[in-house]
C-alpha cells in the first residue's frame, strides 16, 4: 500500500461528506446505497465515522461531472479516466469526483459504483495506489463480489486511523498469488488463440510465446460473469471456443467474448449426475477427443458427435503410467500432454504413452 | 526493418501519444516533446521504466505490448506517483 506525501489524514475520526449531485444512471436510493456501504468498508476497520450533510460544505463533497468539471483536472470521455479524489485537507481537499461520461451500475454490467467509490473513498481518506493487483487500491478497474479490502488495503489504512476499537474481525479478501511460490499449484489452464491461460484463485496468468514474463489478471476484469474459481478449462480450436468449467456449469468463450446461451450444466455433455465438479479438460487435437478429468478417473467426450466415448470413465494411473492418479490442470501441445498436479509437471508423450519429463509446476511461469 | 527515420505509423504514433499522456498524467512525465518511437527521450524510458515497475512488468523501458495493454485499462484518475 503506499500514502501521500507526508501522510495526509484527516486530523479528526468523525468526518462529513455530501453527495453534491447524482448520476442519472441510477437511482438516487442506489447512490446513497452505494456510497454508504463505500464509507462503511473503511468504518469497519478503523475508528472512522462519517455523518452526511443535506447542505453547506463537507469534508468530503461528492459529485458526478464531466470533462473539464470545475478543477482544472478533466475527465477523458467514456472509459480511461472513471473517477479521482483527493488527499484530506482543506478546500478541495477529500472531494471525490466520479466522471458522468461513464455509466454506472449496481452489478457486473458496467463500472459498479460502490467499488470505484470505496476506491476513491479510499483516497480522500489518505490512501494512494497499491502496487498490490488483489488490493482495492490498485489503479486499474476490476469488478469482484465479496468484500473489498484486502489485508495490504487494511494494514495502509490502520497505519494511519489505527484499528476500530470494537470491529467484529473482518476477513480481508486474500492477496494475489505469487507465480514462484515452489509450493504453487493450479486450478487450470487452457490454450487460447496461441496464448496460454493459467488459472489460479480469483486471477488468471496470460502466457503469449514471444513475451517471457506472464501477466497476472483478476478472472473478474476480463469476464465480469464467470465465477472468482475456475475448475477447469480447454479449447477446442476446430470451433474456435474455449470451454471453462466451474462448479456443475460451464461457460463458452469465443476469444474474449463470451458465447450466448451459457453457462449451460456439465452433464449436458454426458457426464452422470453424480458428477458435481471437472478436475482438468485438455482437448487432443490429432484424434478430436476431449478428455475431462474427474477424481481418479477421466472420460473422453467426441467433440465431432457431441457424445462421450463409451467404455468410460476410466481410470487415470491405468492409462497414463508414470502419472500421479489424480490431474489439476492439463495442456496440450505437439504430442505432448501437460498433466498438472499439486506443484509437479508432467509432461507426457501421447504417442509413445509415456512421461518424458517431471518439472516443477510454475516452470511454465518463467520462474 | 522499419526505419526509423521513415513516417511513423498511424497506430504507432496513436500508441506513442497515449502514452504520453498517460505518463504525464500518472507518472509526472515532464510537458514538452519527448522523442518517438524507436528515439525516446531519456526521461520517457525512466518513466516507462518506473510504470513497469510500479505494476510489476517486466522493466524494459520499451513501449511493450504489456505496458500498452496495461495503459489501456479502464482506472482511477489520480497519479501512482508523487504530488
Amino acid at each position: 500500500y503506499n500514502h501521500f506525501p507526508r501522510d495526509l489524514k484527516w486530523q479528526t475520526n468523525d468526518v462529513t461528506f455530501r453527495i453534491v449531485n447524482y448520476t442519472p444512471d441510477l437511482e438516487k436510493s442506489d447512490v446513497d446505497r452505494a456510497i454508504r456501504r463505500a464509507l462503511n468498508v473503511w468504518s469497519d476497520v478503523t475508528p472512522l465515522t462519517f455523518k452526511k450533510l443535506h447542505k453547506g460544505i463537507a469534508d468530503i463533497m461528492i459529485s458526478f461531472g464531466s470533462r473539464e468539471h470545475g478543477d482544472h483536472n478533466p475527465f477523458d470521455g467514456p472509459d480511461g479516466l472513471l473517477a479521482h479524489a483527493y488527499p484530506p485537507g482543506e478546500g478541495i481537499g477529500g472531494d471525490t469526483h466520479f466522471d458522468e461520461d461513464e455509466h454506472w451500475s449496481k452489478d457486473s454490467s458496467t463500472y459498479n459504483l460502490f467499488i470505484v467509490a470505496a476506491h476513491e473513498l479510499g483516497h480522500a481518506l489518505g490512501m494512494s495506489h497499491s502496487t498490490e493487483p488483489s488490493a482495492l487500491m490498485y489503479p486499474v478497474y476490476s469488478y469482484s463480489t465479496g468484500y473489498p479490502l484486502s489485508e495490504d488495503d487494511v494494514e495502509g489504512i490502520q497505519a494511519l486511523y489505527g484499528p476500530n476499537p470494537n470491529s467484529r474481525k473482518v476477513k480481508p479478501k486474500p492477496d494475489a498469488p505469487d507465480k514462484c511460490d515452489p509450493m504453487l499449484t493450479f486450478d487450470a489452464a487452457t490454450e487460447l488463440r496461441g496464448e496460454t491461460l493459467v488459472f489460479k484463485d480469483r486471477f488468471y496468468w496470460r502466457l503469449h510465446p514471444q513475451i517471457p514474463e506472464p501477466e497476472q489478471v483478476l478472472i473478474k476484469s476480463t469476464w465480469p460473469s464467470i465465477p472468482n474459481k475456475v475448475d477447469a478449462a480447454y479449447e477446442n480450436p476446430e470451433k474456435d471456443l474455449v470451454i471453462i468449467f466451474s462448479g456443475i456449469k460451464m461457460w463458452a468463450l469465443n476469444g474474449y467474448n463470451l458465447v450466448d446461451g451459457y453457462p449451460k450444466y456439465i452433464h449436458r455433455l454426458g457426464l452422470p449426475k453424480s458428477i458435481r465438479k471437472i478436475d482438468a479438460a485438455v482437448h487432443i487435437g490429432d484424434t478430436g477427443k476431449t478428455l475431462l478429468f474427474t477424481d481418479e478417473e477421466y472420460w473422453s467426450y467426441d467433440e465431432a458427435t457431441g457424445t462421450m466415448d463409451r467404455g468410460y470413465p476410466r481410470s487415470i494411473e491405468k492409462d497414463f503410467p508414470g502419472m500421479n492418479d489424480e490431474v489439476d490442470a492439463a495442456v496440450y501441445h505437439y504430442g505432448f500432454l501437460y498433466f498438472f498436479h499439486e506443484h509437479v509437471q508432467y509432461e507426457y508423450s501421447y504417442n509413445s504413452r509415456k512421461v518424458m519429463r517431471i518439472l516443477r509446476t510454475n516452470s511454465i511461469l518463467n520462474c | 526493418p522499419r526505419s526509423s527515420a521513415g513516417p511513423v505509423p498511424s497506430e504507432d504514433l496513436d500508441d506513442w501519444l497515449l502514452a504520453e499522456k498517460y505518463l504525464r498524467h500518472f507518472y509526472d512525465l515532464p510537458v514538452g516533446l519527448q522523442g518517438r518511437r524507436g528515439e525516446p527521450s531519456g526521461h520517457f524510458t525512466a518513466k516507462i521504466k518506473e510504470m513497469q515497475r510500479f505494476f510489476k512488468l517486466k522493466v524494459t523501458g520499451n513501449l511493450d505490448e504489456n505496458t500498452l495493454d496495461l495503459m489501456k485499462e479502464p482506472r482511477c484518475g489520480v497519479p501512482d506517483v508523487g504530488e
